[in-house]
């Protein structure tokens, strides 16, 4: 948006335009941007450039949330479930946080729970030995239940940190996958009361509003502490998180900027409230 | 859906008689509303209601006892033109191997999709071939070795040597085995990393395969115009595979990649095990986009 232009009706349609195509969804951009409009008149903004200042504000604050770091100083070991549907990014992201937790001189275990998808175990495995950390797994096919057993035993007793289980991709309209993955959290729980510390989904920044069904069921079935925002080096924006944000307030807390292990930052809506329109 | 929000719309104007060409707007308006919600892309979408409007504001609607039904139709009717028309039957070399390449955005289904692809050639009565051409992605090779054992199809791979020679080795390794057909499984790249579609094209010019196959997940949101975009100028794309459809998205990608490239989308994924791969119908997609 060129920053001489007049407040003037082709100016909010066009700024409705941006948001969109951010994958924004139409009814979150309609009432951001209403929300704006009203601003401006308040404050008697007649720059555009003003207006951007004040919409990057709005998407800051729908964004910045309590908590928005990781929770694991309540229990150790803490652990930190990973879900999400398939090819997202999870096992990926796994492998980044771990290469952050091992920089911070934390004792972390991996858990290889997608037990179903062809050499999904190979896959973490090989991360985890480039990154030089602990993989508790069973063989292909194996109950996930029993390896999240497993792993948490074997992370009490090395007092590991740090565990994370990485859970196979499962799309949100799959009852008996969701019942599956409701079921590990409550093995999580049986040995942990208070639960898993984090239960982070993982979402691609390429999807559209489908991303939302995600949050809501993915919320529903183990309950949703972060996000993570995967391939953002991409093209996309990511802009579904404003529409997660504003109906379940769950914060971004990592994005993923590419394949490799230190490939990830911690959100900064500041950032991202820029980039949406660039 | 759509079709109770066209009839709200017209409710309201029953009684006015005639119905207008703003009132053929409102209904404009909601359709949409409909398509941005489905992820259909915001120029798609305007493209796509300019030429709808253009037949709502004629007799067939205007002169109906049921506007709004018409205009569903009209709807249906353009979209599922839209996305139909093309080749949709895979291309075959007179000269065997006939080579088929998959290529997308990282975590789309190529993978798996090659898999799938190959189960379909066998109950065809071809003899594939898969190969292993993701030097990059940890276990990838493994992984489609894996895949390949499940469906009693060969794979070739040469670990860690350059995608392009494992390319060319393949073409051999095919004749020698009896195979008429190789399936190239490539590592999942941005459409923006210049090396890795270079990487792409190298392929293409060394092996000029009969098909490339573009592979986008269904749930893919305003992107998929760039995506597509980006990859047909590159390489030129004869085809497209939508996969995850057993999820619940709405689909618009699949507007919106036919409309930008113009490419028939040739299959559809509906699944994760390996029979999981259908035949595109418009219509039903058509249905599915407009909720
Ligand atoms: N460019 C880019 N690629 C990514 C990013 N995160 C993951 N990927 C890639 O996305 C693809 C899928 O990643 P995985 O980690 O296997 O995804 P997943 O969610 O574990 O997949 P499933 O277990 O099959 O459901 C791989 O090719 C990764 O390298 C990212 O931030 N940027
Ligand atoms: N539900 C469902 N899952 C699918 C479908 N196609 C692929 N998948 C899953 O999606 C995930 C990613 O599939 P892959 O075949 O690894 O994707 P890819 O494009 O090869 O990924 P990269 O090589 O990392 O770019 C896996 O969990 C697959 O099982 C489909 O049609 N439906
Ligand atoms: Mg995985
Ligand atoms: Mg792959």
């Amino acid at each position: 948006i060129q920053s001489t232009k007049k407040l003037d009706e082709d100016f909010w349609e066009e700024l409705e335009e941006i948001l969109i195509q951010a994958d924004v969804g139409v009814n979150t951009s309609l009432e951001l941007v209403e929300k704006v409009k009203q601003t401006a008149r308040k404050k008697k903004i007649s720059d555009s450039s003003e207006v951007m200042s004040i919409i990057a504000d709005e998407v800051r604050e729908m964004l910045n949330y309590e908590g928005a770091e990781l929770n694991l100083q309540a229990h150790t070991p803490g652990i930190i479930m990973v879900v999400g549907v398939n090819g997202a990014g999870k096992t990926t992201s796994i492998a980044k946080l771990a290469y952050m937790f091992k920089n911070e001189q934390q004792r972390v275990i991996l858990a290889a729970a997608d037990t179903f998808r062809a050499a999904a175990i190979d896959q973490l495995q090989i991360w985890a030995d480039r990154v030089g950390v602990e993989l508790i797994k069973h063989q292909e096919g194996a109950d996930p239940g029993a390896v999240v057993f497993d792993a948490i035993s074997a992370a009490k007793a090395r007092k590991a940190d740090v565990l994370i289980i990485d859970t196979a991709g499962r799309l949100q309209n799959k009852t008996n996958l969701m019942k599956e993955i409701s079921k590990i959290r409550k093995i999580i729980e049986r040995e942990i009361p208070e639960g898993p510390q984090e239960v982070l989904l993982v979402l691609d920044a390429t999807t559209g509003q489908n991303a939302i069904s995600q949050a809501r069921i993915f919320e529903e079935a183990t309950g949703v502490t972060g996000i993570v925002l995967t391939k953002l080096d991409g093209t996309a924006k990511g802009g579904i998180i404003l529409g997660i944000a504003s109906e379940l307030k769950i914060p971004v807390k990592f994005v993923g900027v590419g394949e490799g292990m230190d490939d990830m930052k911690a959100f900064d809506p500041e950032v991202f409230a820029r980039a949406l329109f660039e | 859906g759509l079709s109770q929000r066209l009839q709200d719309v017209f409710k309201k104007l029953r009684g006015k008689g005639k119905i207008s060409e703003d009132d053929v707007n409102l209904a404009m308006r909601e359709v949409r509303l409909a398509l941005l919600e489905a992820d259909v892309n915001f120029k798609v979408v305007k493209d796509f209601i300019g030429r709808v409007k253009e037949r709502a504001i004629g007799q067939e609607v205007l002169q109906s006892l049921t506007p709004g039904q018409q205009i569903i139709k009209i709807v249906h009717d353009e979209m599922a033109a839209l996305m139909g028309g093309s080749e949709s039957k895979l291309t075959f070399s007179s000269r065997p191997p006939t080579i088929f390449m998959a290529v997308g955005l990282q975590g789309a289904g190529k993978t798996t999709t090659v898999a799938k692809l190959g189960k379909v050639l066998v109950k065809q009565g071809r003899k594939p071939l898969l190969v292993a051409c993701d030097i990059y992605r940890p276990a990838a090779i493994k992984q489609l070795q894996v895949l390949g054992e499940q469906t009693g199809i060969p794979v070739f791979a040469m670990g860690q040597n350059k995608p392009l020679d494992i390319a060319r080795a393949s073409i051999e390794y095919a004749k020698n085995r009896g195979c008429d057909m190789i399936i190239l499984d490539t590592a999942g790249r941005l459409h923006i990393d210049s090396e890795m579609m270079d990487e792409l094209v190298q392929i293409k010019e060394a092996v000029k395969p009969d098909e490339i196959l573009l592979v986008v997940d269904a749930m893919t949101g305003q992107d998929a115009v760039n995506v597509s975009d980006h990859f047909n100028s590159q390489l030129g794309l004869s085809g497209v595979i939508l996969t995850k459809l057993d999820g619940d998205s709405r689909g618009g990608a699949a507007l919106s990649v036919k409309a930008v490239t113009g490419c028939a989308i040739k299959f559809v994924g509906m699944g994760e095990k390996l029979d999981a791969l259908e035949p595109f119908y418009p219509d039903r997609m058509a249905s599915r986009i407009l909720g």
